[in-house]
């Protein structure tokens, strides 16, 4: 199964709707600093299920809703989508493509998706459990966090080794 | 569960060996449980040696070379337990030119298998890989996405 | 004392104000003691918006971003009570381009008084050096340093 | 008062006597991965008395000794001397050129010299004191280190200041 595409909306700096396309091999994201590349890092993540705001830089998960810029307002909410293609069936869904959508509002309700049937955040971590995909630490490395792999103690690298066992 | 711990543990000590000897083009590394009677609880340690050098605590290591022995690491445990996708946020920072090419061949081992997604600021990066985004600030505070090809990079205009 | 702690706290939080708007071409930021009525132990706030974005919590600035902004802090220390030499390890390794450039353009406020020595991957930094430095290691695992040109930098031939 | 020049001899991946000539305005220091440009940097601070281990990455300061290659021995001591132009006294000591060595030998002894005078790390510590020269947290930045400066807790980034009030 493959990574198909990933769009946001209202997410972060991606104030406007947009879709990142993926390719078999190496995408590669370049720009200069400040412009939303790590963004799309945390939207990753966020659409996979992750709780923890901190994870994404964040204080509060409200933190991830765009929040205006000299000429926008702010939006009343944060949407991403990521959609895979299933036809080797390693998602347990029977669907040969398979879309995951979050939305956030600002009165801090949650909406989840996949396919467009409405459902609760916790089948979309039972849907990527077991597959490989979701918040692996050793799968989705943040920027600054390489370093955290040798500095952190014997104890804290388990962390890593946990999620692959 | 211990046995499905330690054949995992096994499997990334095994892979790690390897990948280390060929990020550092030679040299010696391993991995070893701190306690070994005691699998699920115990620390991980690390020990690794750059090719003509003597052993050294990985404190000692260059932040060049601690980034290539996390990539190792990183990559060890990737291929014993393989995603379908894998995303890397300037994991090249620290590293110089010589390096980036050696991390970027072992990258081009998995890439049959997963798709990467790679922030950078390197050129080498950029120049293997098969698609290549910029993402920019025409309107301040608002990212924009666009399809770059490897002469356009739009690198070098940031606002700050 | 609490007098001389203000007064040097206040001449670095009007040099972080003026700093920040050069390192970032606009916006502002300030730093401020969480609790003003025991500045001894208080903790030190730092808050900053770049130009064109909107306020928000410095955990969300990006990472050249917060490189930047850190440079401007201690910068506006350096100035407050500046050191005969400063000594600054890969401080640019998340700056894009442009941000070097206005980072170099800050040093050189402080050359005339201070000398800098910058270890750096950088061509603009290096090309902005009076004097350059290589450091090899044509025999593995000894440290040899040459006086260098611009343009025959030892920069690609790493062992790793 | 300028640094005029650095000497390290057995210290760390220097093993050759080495020196580094300092001018006025901006000194780069550049090359490969590993090669020893942070060690220079470690070098500077325990010139000027440092005395964790840790703050030049090692566990003791017996890592700070050169302990050998493929070809070469170990050496038996690491010495760094440190010289400054002194003819505006900006040192308390009556030298228009002040150099400072210091020596650490295997066995755990340490020498110290002030134009090559035998003195206590003391007067080291006294000779820099309130000149602004020393291990200031704002005039040494080690690599990784900037984003430390604003990833610390709110408490932990008044060290900064300290030193400089
Ligand atoms: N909710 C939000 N609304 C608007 N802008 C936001 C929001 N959250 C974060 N940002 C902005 O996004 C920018 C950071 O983007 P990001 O971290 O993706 O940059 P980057 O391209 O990775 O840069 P660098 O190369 O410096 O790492 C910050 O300027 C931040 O203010
Ligand atoms: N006591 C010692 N004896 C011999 N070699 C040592 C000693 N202490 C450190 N080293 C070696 O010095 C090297 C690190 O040097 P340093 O950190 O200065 O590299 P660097 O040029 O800054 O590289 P990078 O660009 O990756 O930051 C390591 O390979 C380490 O093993
Ligand atoms: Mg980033
Ligand atoms: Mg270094």
């Amino acid at each position: 199964m493959h990574f198909k595409r990933l769009e946001m909306f209202g997410f972060k700096s991606f104030a406007d709707r947009t879709q990142v396309r993926l390719e078999q091999g190496i995408t590669a994201v370049v720009g200069p600093n400040g412009c939303g590349k790590s963004n799309i890092l945390d939207a990753v993540r966020w659409s996979l299920g992750e709780q923890s705001a901190r994870e994404m830089r964040g204080t509060h998960m409200l933190d991830l809703i765009f929040n205006g810029s000299e000429n926008r307002q702010p939006t009343g909410m944060a949407e991403v989508s990521i959609t895979f293609d299933n036809s080797d069936s390693r998602l347990p869904v029977d669907f040969a493509e398979v879309q995951v959508t979050r939305r956030l509002y600002r009165s801090g309700e949650s909406e989840y998706f996949i396919n467009k049937t409405p459902c609760r955040l916790k089948d979309i971590h039972e849907l990527f459990m077991d597959t490989g995909i979701g918040t692996n630490a050793y799968s989705m490395i943040g920027q600054g966090k390489i370093d955290m792999v040798l500095s952190s103690k014997p104890e804290d690298r388990r962390f890593l080794f946990e999620e692959a066992a | 569960t211990i046995e499905m711990f330690m054949e995992t543990f096994q499997r990334v000590a095994d892979n790690f060996r390897v990948f280390f000897r060929r990020l550092f083009n030679g040299g010696q590394a391993r991995i070893y449980l701190l306690d070994e009677s005691d699998p699920l609880e115990s620390g991980i340690e690390v020990e690794a040696r750059p090719p003509g050098k003597k052993p050294q605590g990985i404190s000692l290591l260059s932040g060049g070379e601690q980034a290539m022995t996390a990539t190792a690491l990183l990559f060890s445990i990737f291929k014993a337990k393989p995603s379908p996708f894998c995303v890397l946020d300037e994991v090249d920072a620290a590293l110089d030119d010589a390096n980036i090419g050696r991390f970027l061949n072992l990258v081009q081992e998995f890439t049959d298998d997963s798709q990467f997604i790679i922030i950078t600021h390197s050129k080498q990066t950029m120049a293997r890989a098969n698609v290549l985004y910029g993402v920019t600030m025409p309107e301040r505070g608002v990212s924009q996405l666009v399809s770059v090809r490897f002469d356009e990079v739009p690198e070098a205009e940031s606002a700050a």
